[in-house]
């Protein structure tokens, strides 16, 4: 899967 | 969230909570590379530009907060309250060598060509070299006080920890992001040669000193 848009790691 | 995450980032807290209190308890910075915290501070500032337009939650806006501060006030440490105690002679890495590379790498390596998409992978590939400036410095000084060796565990750890979270999230999410991958991989095996001196001497409570 290509990387999800929200940004959740810091 | 899960637990590979959660050391990752309480290992990077702690590495930030040891600095400072090397800074403040010995009122000094000696040692210390003024120019990766310099870098370390424009990471924090150009990847948490989402801080008040992308809420995730409130342990991620707390340590994005917390990031932002530390970094920025062990700066303000390093160049203007102790800025006696800084070792300008030991702290020469080029880092326009660094900022430069990464900034273009950002500019042609990302997943969309937009603004926060640009500065979020520019301070992905600059992290992944922000240290260097500071394992130059121990190296050229040959050795390093036993704080400053854990400070340096520390922050090591917290990008290897998050490998192993981006394995975990790769199988039981199929979620992956390979620009910070590589990038975390290239940040873990910069410290190979430290982690080794620190297992093998610091641990033993020998002091970490480099072969000249």
């Amino acid at each position: 899967a290509p990387p999800s848009k929200d940004k959740d790691e810091l | 969230m899960n637990i590979f995450r959660l050391a990752g980032d309480l290992s990077h807290l702690a590495a930030i909570i040891i600095l400072l209190i090397k800074i403040w308890k010995t009122r000094s910075c000696a040692g210390i590379s003024g120019r990766s915290q310099v870098l370390f501070a424009i990471v924090f500032i150009t990847r948490y530009l989402d801080l008040f337009t992308n809420f995730i939650s409130a342990y991620n806006t707390a340590m994005k907060v917390f990031f932002l501060g530390s970094s920025i006030g062990t700066v303000y440490l390093m160049y203007l309250k102790f800025k006696a105690t800084y070792d300008h002679n030991h702290d020469t890495f080029r880092i326009e060598f660094l900022l430069l590379p990464t900034a273009l790498l950002s500019l042609v390596l990302n997943h969309e060509f937009s603004v926060m998409e640009i500065l979020w992978t520019f301070s992905i590939y600059l992290e992944s070299v922000a240290i260097l400036p500071q394992l130059f410095m121990v190296s050229k000084t040959g050795e390093a006080e036993s704080i400053t060796s854990h400070y340096l565990f520390a922050l090591g750890s917290y990008r290897g920890l998050y490998i192993l979270n981006w394995i975990y999230r790769y199988y039981f999410e199929g979620f992956y992001d390979i620009i910070a991958i590589v990038a975390g991989c290239v940040q873990t095996i910069l410290y190979c040669d430290f982690f080794y001196l620190y297992i093998t001497k610091v641990l033993k409570g020998k002091k970490l000193q480099l072969p000249a």
